[in-house]
């Protein structure tokens, strides 16, 4: 699980069904079984209204990416639950019953997987939302080249800024959200460059300006601008991948 | 922000039924 939020939602729950697991597998036939109806019908409430809101969500998105993966989740936790039922309800005939036990497993990880399926779903939908953000950066940084006035910069300062400020608190709740340091280590380093490099650009815009007014340096200026442009670009390129990091790759730490 | 309560009231109503089972079973293993 890549997020804390994630993790903490279903690593208890995943620790449950492997045990569940371990233990069926550790004994075929299995004590009597309790009645399980009344928490299946807890876990029933619960799917049902997952299901409702899931659609809620889905209707009120415009995330085409969302709308096509979420419904595929609700589904498989929905068919997890009716797993339940009917094991619930074949364990209430014969509390030894081998296949209610494998129905049982069977629906519990459904619901594991369902739900892990449609967190991520929400997660990366979010994840695309900050991508945007940064993606507005970019094009604010595109149009460097164009600003030749003072009065230029000053409305090029001004509409950077907020945006700027907005990806930084966005990119910087991301991190801490992350549950992989090297990925959170990654966005820290990009996201500082960023930072440093801001002032670096906003100072190279000036002298360019003032070497286009004067007429001297200027191809130096020019290339100093571009350089910073290029920079600060890469960063927010970099950081935009990391952001789409769900697992955890080994060879890339190396 | 409902869709991690849904998420969260899924999983712990699903620990719990699990957890049920899985008492039955341990005491035999």
């Amino acid at each position: 699980f890549h997020t804390k939020i994630i993790e903490s939602i279903l690593e208890p729950v995943a620790q449950q069904v492997s045990r569940l697991v371990i233990l069926h597998e550790e004994a075929e036939d299995g004590n009597a079984m309790p009645d399980l109806a009344q928490p299946v019908r807890v876990v029933k409430l619960a799917v049902d209204n997952l299901v409702k809101v899931g659609y809620e969500t889905i209707n009120g998105s415009d995330d085409q990416i969302l709308k096509q993966d979420m419904p595929p989740a609700l589904r498989r936790v929905e068919e997890a639950s009716l797993f339940l039922l009917d094991a619930s309800a074949m364990l209430r005939t014969d509390p030894y019953s081998g296949p209610a036990r494998k129905k049982l497993i069977e629906g519990s990880r459904g619901i594991l997987q369902g739900t892990s399926a449609l967190l991520l779903a929400s997660d990366e939908s979010e994840v695309r939302k900050i991508i945007r953000v940064c993606k507005s950066v970019l094009e604010y940084l595109a149009i460097t080249e164009v600003v030749d006035r003072m009065d230029d910069l000053v409305t090029f300062v001004k509409n950077l800024s907020p945006v700027l400020t907005k990806m930084t608190k966005e990119v910087d709740n991301r991190e801490k959200e992350l549950t992989h340091q090297v990925h959170r280590d990654m966005l820290i380093r990009s996201l500082d460059q960023v930072k440093v490099l801001t002032p670096v650009l906003i100072s190279g815009i000036k002298i360019y300006i003032t070497a286009n007014q004067s007429g001297q340096g200027l191809k130096e200026a020019q290339n100093s601008r571009d350089y910073t442009v290029r920079k600060m670009s890469d960063e927010i390129h970099e950081i935009i991948r990391v952001l789409q990091l769900t697992t955890y790759d080994e060879e890339e730490w190396d | 922000e409902q869709i991690l309560e849904a998420a969260k009231s899924i999983a712990a109503a699903t620990a719990a039924l699990v957890k049920s089972a899985s008492v039955a079973q341990r005491e035999l293993v």
